[in-house]
């Protein structure tokens, strides 16, 4: 039942800035976020999974065009969260499919997903929340990947908007 | 300026189902939720980050009351997707700041993380969209977390509401 799919949402000109294996203790997010907002950083989406022997990845996307400024002010900041290092990534695209209450069942993650192994896409992060499924690819294959996602959730050409995925 | 926020929402007994250092490729999430959509596990967050060596991890959280049949599906895919292991960890909750274009500027993730780092409060994920920022922490400290979060964001009592954060 893909009834609850509005739309898919796409961004293209993504970039990823990663603090890696920064300790894993409270107080460190904060750090990272006071000077990233100090510094003006517009970061969309964050994402931090379960860490490792007391350490974890912190990664967040920003347009492109902010990837230079972006990764400057992580740079700034990675010694005072003890981050091994701080990886930038650009080129990716954000692509997610949009709808009320997503998450009550795991089928719209399993298309969505199902889709992009399909056409051989990697998923490179994924976020979720109840009203959007948001996964982070290789920007050469965005297009390729919402025209999939409209045939996957039998949407017409319409219900597609570019913006913030 | 904390107008945009909305509310904070909150959910206690959660657990975080992981798997350990899956080989990332394409194809690999369409196989697990494919697999978890069968057994009809109800994931509420899912999130994947950057992946080092070829491998990444994989989590999703789910209502403690299905820890054990959520433990159990994935048990049963790791070896179709090579992770190095499957964790379980119960005991957890999702604290959420709700509101419009929350993504604006970081200044909203920032007050968050930096409440919950003030009380000492260690964040085990992360994830947000425009309209969300959600950490997953120590289920005994969630009602701590709120009231701070309220204090924070300058909302009344009655801005709180507990379900799917
Ligand atoms: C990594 C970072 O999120 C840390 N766990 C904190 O609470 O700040
Ligand atoms: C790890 C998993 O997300 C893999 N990258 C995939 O595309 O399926």
């Amino acid at each position: 039942d893909v009834s609850r799919v509005a739309g898919i949402a796409h961004q293209a000109a993504v970039a990823k800035v990663t603090f890696v294996a920064l300790v894993d203790r409270p107080g460190i997010a904060q750090t990272i976020f006071a000077a990233l907002t100090i510094r003006q950083v517009h970061a969309d989406l964050i994402v931090q999974n379960i860490g490792h022997q007391g350490r974890t990845d912190l990664s967040f996307t920003v347009p492109e065009s902010d990837m230079e400024a972006a990764s400057e002010a992580a740079d700034e900041v990675r010694e005072n969260v003890d981050a091994q290092s701080v990886t930038v990534k650009g080129g990716l695209a954000k692509v997610s499919v949009v709808g009320a209450g997503l998450s009550s069942s795991l089928e719209y993650a399993s298309i969505m997903v199902g889709t992009l192994g399909e056409l051989g896409i990697n998923i490179d992060m994924i976020s979720t929340s109840g009203i959007r499924i948001t996964c982070v690819i290789d920007g050469d294959r965005v297009h390729e990947a919402v025209r999939a996602l409209h045939r996957a959730f039998r949407l017409g050409g319409e219900d597609s908007w570019s913006a913030t995925a």
